[in-house]
């Protein structure tokens, strides 16, 4: 990984005897590459690694006996940094019940996450109700409800002929009238650039007010994973990030590049395909991955 | 951008940002732009729109030939494969959709016996485009419907049987032994087929998808990607590497969620739209 790159570059320019700053340069060509290789958005790496440059120029790697351990040392401080400390916690409303919406491209894995999410909060002593807000993607309604039934959970549902905003509106009445203290709102997956369906999103927050509004990326997303989790949060006010498939072999730049442009915390990692298979976000392990 | 410039490092670095930003992958993305400073010296190039037309030249020549999906049999067995949400179950259905409309007889097997409303999803395609489906209970095994798929093909005399299968991380030793033996049964059955192992990818993933076609090939052989939601801002570029190293092509995109929304691949299109 980084750490056998660094010590070879370290090695060949510790060769000519003292390290300089123009060496260190040379170093970061190796952060920047093992970064982009990683799937960080190439601008965030340019940032990122620009950061990094400024700590490493400093007497810490040029005196040290071993500057490469020193260079990954910074880069790990500043990735895990840059991640967030780990904030799993749901933002609880003062008056139940407390609602979270799941928004994000067709596919992340929204609807998987609303189960396991359900479960967990279940877990904490929540009364949490899934609502099928996806009324497009062929038997998704269905879907959310065999992944409640599997749970032993309730799930809201209006069939496919009313709108996602009504099928929301009138869940968290369910809600309230049923002792939900939780709401959890699967929708349909969509473009961030389709106007029509980023304006229904728009419109559910506006009728329901969600406590948090999570987007669900896919841990192997590639570049795009800028555009997209730039444009949900201007459009909607993210609140937080569920980063999902972590169970792959993706290194999961994806998770640096969201963070570093929404400022959002990454709240759950989604790490396998059951509904149990749903843990905290840990920055410090995830900067490491990404680092290979 | 056309006329003439000079072309400099900040030029070539530009394009090399471009490149990477599409997915296409730092070591390709220098290939690529290293070869094209080559050509610029050789061949004195002094206008961008020569440039442009040298470098999508390189491009569509690692991409390879188009080429179509192997339907020659009877009936032809396209198996589909790939990771979790790229796409496989609508590609089907819009696949379905495109062998009806050219007058031929069409078999959808409901390959995918685990994930939950999996088998219900690919009925209403079935329902929606009007073929018919094999689908046993939901936690059977896979192979079993690939098989009786098949058996179906035979004497209904069908001319194209499409087999889905369910969404699995290429990593999961476990889930890949059960899709080899998938493909067992299948070859075991008609030693041509399947006749398509069709990898469905995601345009928005990054380089994983270079480790997903690698293993997915190694495992049952593919022959042919299906690349999906190239309606977005993704540009899919990882297909250049994938290309290149394993000598993939891509034989379709997928552009929405639509049942037309499925076109044959064009290198030339895909080329251009790498910087649009
Ligand atoms: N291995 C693995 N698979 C996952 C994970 N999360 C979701 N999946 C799988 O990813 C696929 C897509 O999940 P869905 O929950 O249907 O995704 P979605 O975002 O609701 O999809 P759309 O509603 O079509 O936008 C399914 O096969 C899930 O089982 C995860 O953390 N690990
Ligand atoms: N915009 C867009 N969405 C697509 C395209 N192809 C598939 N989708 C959507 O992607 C999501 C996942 O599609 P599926 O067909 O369920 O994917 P899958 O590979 O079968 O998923 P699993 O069986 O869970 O592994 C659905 O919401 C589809 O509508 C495409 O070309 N463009
Ligand atoms: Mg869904
Ligand atoms: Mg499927």
């Amino acid at each position: 990984g980084l750490a056998e790159k660094l010590q070879g570059t370290f090695q060949k320019l510790k060769g000519k005897g003292k390290l300089s700053e123009a060496d260190v340069k040379k170093a970061m060509r190796e952060v920047r590459l093992a970064l982009l290789e990683a799937d960080v958005n190439y601008k965030v790496v340019k940032d990122f690694v620009s950061k990094v440059q400024e700590r490493a120029v400093g007497q810490e790697v040029l005196k040290s006996l071993t500057p490469a351990q020193q260079v990954i040392k910074i880069v790990n401080e500043e990735l895990t940094n840059l991640m967030g400390g780990e904030q799993s916690k749901i933002k609880i409303a003062s008056k139940p019940p407390t609602v979270i919406m799941l928004v994000g491209l067709q596919g992340a894995g929204k609807t998987t996450t609303a189960g396991k999410l359900a479960n967990v909060l279940r877990k904490q002593g929540r009364r949490p109700l899934l609502v099928a807000g996806d009324i497009y993607r062929p038997a998704a309604i269905k879907q959310l409800q065999v992944l409640g039934e599997q749970l032993d959970l309730p799930v809201f549902s209006l069939g496919d002929k009313q709108s996602p905003v009504n099928i929301a509106r009138a869940a968290v009445e369910h809600a309230k009238n049923h002792g939900n203290d939780m709401v959890i709102i699967d929708t349909a997956g969509r473009l961030h650039v389709d106007e029509e369906l980023m304006q229904e999103l728009s419109d559910i927050k506006e009728n329901v007010e969600p406590d948090e509004i999570l987007l669900v990326v896919d841990a192997m997303t590639g570049q795009d994973a800028v555009n997209v989790a730039q444009t949900f949060n201007e459009q909607l006010g993210l609140t937080g990030v569920i980063l999902t498939k972590l169970d792959g072999d993706t290194r999961g730049g994806a998770a640096l590049s969201v963070k570093a442009v929404t400022g959002c915390p990454i709240k759950y990692a989604g790490v396998g395909e059951k509904l149990d298979a749903l843990e905290p976000f840990h920055p410090d392990r995830m900067a490491g991955r990404i680092l290979g | 951008v056309s006329g003439k410039r000079e072309f400099d490092e900040d030029f070539f670095e530009e394009l090399e940002e471009i490149l990477v930003q599409g997915d296409v992958g730092v070591n390709t993305a220098l290939e690529l732009v290293d070869r094209l400073r080559d050509a610029v010296k050789e061949q004195k190039i002094k206008e961008t729109e020569r440039l442009y037309q040298v470098l999508e030249q390189s491009i569509v020549e690692m991409l390879g030939e188009d080429q179509p999906l192997n339907v020659g049999a009877k009936p032809s067995v396209i198996m589909v494969v790939g990771v979790n949400g790229a796409g496989k179950t609508t590609t089907i259905g819009k696949l379905a959709h495109q062998f009806k409309d050219q007058g031929k007889r069409v078999i959808i097997a409901a390959g995918d016996t685990f994930r939950a409303a999996a088998i219900d999803q690919l009925e209403v395609w079935a329902n929606r485009v009007g073929t018919q489906i094999i689908k046993h209970q939901e936690g059977s095994d896979p192979a079993a419907v690939a098989f009786d798929a098949i058996q179906a093909a035979r004497s209904r005399n069908a001319d194209v049987v499409i087999i889905d299968t369910a969404g699995r991380l290429q990593n999961k030793t476990n889930l890949m032994k059960e899709l080899q033996k998938v493909h067992r049964v299948i070859n075991r059955e008609d030693p041509a087929a399947p006749h398509e192992v069709l990898l469905v990818l995601d345009a928005t993933t990054g380089q994983n998808a270079i480790s997903q076609a690698k293993v997915f090939k190694e495992a049952v052989g593919v022959t042919g990607i299906a690349l999906t939601k190239l309606d977005g801002t993704a540009k899919g570029g990882v297909v250049l590497g994938i290309a290149n190293e394993l000598k993939i092509p891509v034989k379709l995109i997928g552009v929405g969620e639509g049942v037309e929304d499925l076109r044959p691949f064009d290198a030339e299109e895909f080329a251009r739209a790498l910087f649009a």
